[in-house]
């Protein structure tokens, strides 16, 4: 089953 | 001082309702530009971003930079009850407690007033420019949402993989699969109902339909919806607006 991943694994918190 | 007077009250209701269900509270910066909103949901799997030139609204007067920090629930409350084509203007201060909308219908000269109580939100805002994407897909956004629904009935995931002539939307579960492949064509007479791709490297990507269900409720704004795909990375899916858009991240799920 794939795994979801995260937006913070590839954007930057400003 | 803000004043933003849409001549339809239809369109921003429409935006709003485009991405009320996956994010709850919204940061709308106002300034000279116009009205511009990122917001990511509570599972930080996808990000929404807005953003409504001036050219959007019959009138826009914004002296100083204000945010309006928004509840989109209630916001949708009251949106509800101002009819589709009342002029709708939003109103507020410099340092607003509460946003003022006013919704007229000029033709019975009724005018009705509501105030929302505004809060102050505490976001994490998302460096999202500058990325680079391997193809771009341009279709029809009712037959996106088509596929989208079609195929979430099979999988609680849609794997997309584009190659130079062929955009395929797969999906397995254990019912069985499907498959529905769409291929670039550009129709003279309607050119909205065109399909193109623009394609640097193929891409092969799986994201969760729960996510693309979200996303499509965007397919009222625009006739068409572009996707950016890019091998690892987000993707983006964005309808257009008269002035302006709305963008919608994806972060995609990887195989183990």
């Amino acid at each position: 089953t794939p795994i979801q991943n995260d937006l913070t694994e590839f954007y930057t918190i400003i | 001082m803000l004043e933003a007077k849409f001549e339809e009250a239809s369109l921003f209701k429409k935006v709003i309702d485009s991405f009320k269900d996956c994010v709850q509270l919204v940061n709308f910066n106002c300034s000279e530009h116009g009205i511009a909103a990122q917001a990511v949901d509570d599972s930080r799997v996808l990000l929404v971003s807005l953003s409504i030139g001036t050219e959007s609204f019959q009138d826009f007067r914004c002296d100083r930079n204000v945010t309006l920090g928004a509840d989109l629930s209630s916001l949708s409350k009251i949106l509800r009850c101002g009819n589709n084509n009342d002029n709708l203007t939003l109103i507020a201060d410099d340092t607003p407690d509460s946003l003022l909308l006013l919704f007229e219908d000029t033709k019975k000269d009724r005018i009705s007033e509501y105030s929302l109580k505004l809060m102050d939100i505490d976001a994490d805002f998302l460096d999202i420019e500058g990325m680079q994407y391997d193809t771009t897909i341009t279709m029809p956004s009712a037959e996106f949402a088509k596929v989208v629904r079609d195929l979430n009935q099979l999988s609680d995931s849609l794997n997309i993989l584009v190659t130079k002539d062929t955009v395929k939307f797969v999906a397995e579960g254990d019912i069985g699969s499907g498959s529905v492949i769409v291929k670039p064509h550009t129709d003279m007479d309607k050119p909205d109902d065109s399909v193109k791709v623009e394609l640097d490297k193929p891409v092969d990507l799986t994201f969760g339909s729960k996510y693309l269900l979200d996303i499509i409720k965007g397919a009222g704004l625009s006739n068409q919806i572009t996707i950016k795909l890019s091998s690892e990375t987000p993707a983006l899916f964005e309808f257009g607006l008269q002035s302006g858009y709305l963008q919608f991240f994806l972060a995609p799920k990887f195989n183990e």
